[in-house]
């Protein structure tokens, strides 16, 4: 089904754009 | 009524590497039909839907994403169901069947574990929460 999510891990952002971090 | 859809812009080009992904152009706007844990989102973009990574898209409403857990540095138990090899510096590598320590949950899906003194990013698909209280 179209549904069903990847069965990898999702790619991580560029280090420029992650998120800000605690 | 009808259903209304947080809308994330894309911040930065992203190509798909599996069927039901979608392709970005960084500044898309797509609409939220799912948020899944493990990072990966539901989207539709115009008469397109597929899977996003959570890490490439930002709120248009709240940059900040207030949604964002704070990290829980006791921890919480969670069990490797699938080995991973870290890529990047700040990964952990696990085999499949360990326990570790969760202690911060990103909406990227990427979250920070701890194991004895070490910590790092694994990614959420692969840990499963054992429902035990930690032994202090």
């Amino acid at each position: 089904s179209i549904k069903q999510p990847p069965q990898n891990p999702p790619p991580r952002p560029p280090p420029e754009l992650r998120r800000k971090r605690a | 009524g009808p259903i209304m859809l947080e809308s994330y812009r894309a911040i930065a080009d992203y190509t798909k590497s599996s069927k039901y992904e979608l392709n970005l152009k960084a500044g898309d706007l797509v609409d939220i039909v799912e948020k899944s844990q493990n990072g990966w989102w539901f989207c539709q973009c115009e008469n397109h839907r597929g899977w996003a990574p959570a890490a490439y898209l930002e709120p248009l409403d709240d940059p900040n994403e207030a949604e964002e857990p704070e990290p829980n540095y006791a921890g919480e138990l969670y069990k490797t169901i699938k080995a991973y090899t870290a890529v990047e510096k700040d990964e952990m590598t696990l085999e499949a069947g360990e326990t570790i320590e969760v202690i911060h949950k990103l909406l990227d899906g990427w979250w920070v574990v701890r194991k004895g003194e070490e910590t790092g990013y694994f990614p959420s698909m692969f840990l499963h929460k054992t429902g035990e209280k930690r032994e202090v």
